[in-house]
């Protein structure tokens, strides 16, 4: 199970996002679901940089196109996990 | 809302009147100029990554999306004008509300592999879950009348604070038994509790695997969603399989009405063998649709039930 310390170790946080978001007018619970698959593998990356090092203000800003925000994100041995508004 | 970001591939998962499409055309645009990845083809100036999902149930209001996301024909116009290789389905029954959507394009076996080439051996688990039990439903409200009280000290994170204790009342980060403490794998977990309702987390187990889930329990139209990419039999080494994964998460929700997706590349697939016939595990729910497609390199399950009144 998860324990407390997980409060505290995100690789990034927006706090005044998360104090101020507001889901009043939240009514539409059915997600949209995109997944792209751009190798078959990791280990079939060709080139030296991978999706992992795209820079979050660019995350940021794909996302602004979504209608979303970044409200946090942990970062593991394989991958980026960002939870987001919305 | 989640963003699960591989090396190789990513994940996007968005609710509410979010425009998802419409990130195409940057995040291509980006992968070209970042990361030197060109996936345009020459004719027409479309897209070949090796794979895409893009799926959906069938909205609650769909007259207030945005645009192209009212309604699923656009969305397939869209996706088109980025991909020539796509396919569309509507599975399930075909009205207002007991149907679900997908876009999968055919599999690019002509994408560079590398050196060293391996496909990863992927499946996705996904329930969704509408009219939840009021009392589930209320374990996800943070106002001042919620069930959910938490003593939060100044300068902390609420949301992320309340996330965290919603997790452990309802048990969710439980519903893996090797994500228990004294097992060897790691887990990271992140939620958030929005006010005045609703929940959102992201789980990871052994550093690459994820399960997601997205609560809105407002009554009248209240959702609930979790998927996972979790193999459960091989990580759990036989003692737990989607079946079992899946009696957790009704227990917590106990919603009126659920539908279930598998993904999985191998039909011998022990959670998709188990989920063909589960019917008898349900004793409370009977079964709407049941329908399995064999779909290029995968096999999709697809389960509709309703509660018995």
């Amino acid at each position: 199970t998860v324990t407390i310390k997980e409060l505290t170790n995100h690789n990034y946080i927006d706090h005044e996002l998360s104090a101020t978001l507001d889901s009043t007018d939240a009514f539409e619970g059915p997600e949209k679901l995109l997944e792209i698959w751009f190798f078959p593998h990791k280990k079939s990356i060709t080139t030296e940089k991978t999706l992992r090092n795209i820079g979050m203000d660019r995350w940021i800003e794909i996302l602004k196109l979504v209608k979303c925000e970044v409200l946090s994100m942990k970062k593991t041995k394989e991958l980026d996990a960002f939870l987001l508004s919305e | 809302s989640s963003l699960f970001v591989f090396d190789h591939k990513l994940t996007m998962k968005t609710c509410g009147t979010t425009t998802t499409l419409f990130c195409l055309e940057k995040l291509f645009q980006i992968v070209e100029q970042e990361l030197s990845w060109a996936f345009r083809t020459t004719q027409g100036g479309k897209y070949k990554p090796f794979k895409v999902f893009y799926s959906r149930r069938c909205f609650l209001f769909p007259c207030k999306q945005a645009a192209i996301h009212q309604n699923w024909a656009d969305e397939v116009d869209y996706l088109n004008k980025f991909f020539d290789n796509g396919k569309s389905y509507s599975v399930g029954r075909n009205d207002k509300s007991n149907h679900w959507n997908l876009y999968v394009t055919e599999t690019d076996r002509s994408t560079p592999k590398g050196k060293e080439y391996i496909e990863d051996d992927d499946e996705t688990f996904e329930v969704l879950m509408t009219e939840l039990d009021p009392e589930c439903a209320s374990k996800f409200v943070c106002g001042p009348e919620a069930s959910t009280t938490a003593l939060v000290e100044p300068n902390e994170d609420k949301g992320h604070n309340l996330g965290y204790q919603m997790t452990k009342n309802t048990r969710l980060d439980e519903i893996y038994v090797n994500s228990a403490q004294d097992s060897d794998l790691s887990f990271h977990h992140d939620a958030f509790a929005f006010t005045p309702c609703g929940y959102s987390s992201n789980m990871i187990l052994a550093e690459k695997y994820y399960y997601t889930l997205h609560v809105t329990p407002e009554k009248g139209w209240s959702y609930a969603s979790f998927e996972s990419n979790i193999p459960v039999f091989d990580i759990s080494q036989g003692k737990q399989d989607n079946l079992d994964v899946l009696l957790h998460i009704l227990n917590v929700f106990q919603p009126r009405e659920f539908s279930m997706t598998f993904f999985t590349k191998n039909y011998q697939n022990q959670s998709f063998q188990k989920l063909l016939s589960i019917n008898e595990s349900l004793p409370d729910y009977i079964k709407l649709d049941k329908i399995v497609y064999d779909l290029d390199d995968y096999h999709l399950f697809y389960m509709k039930l309703q509660k018995k009144i």
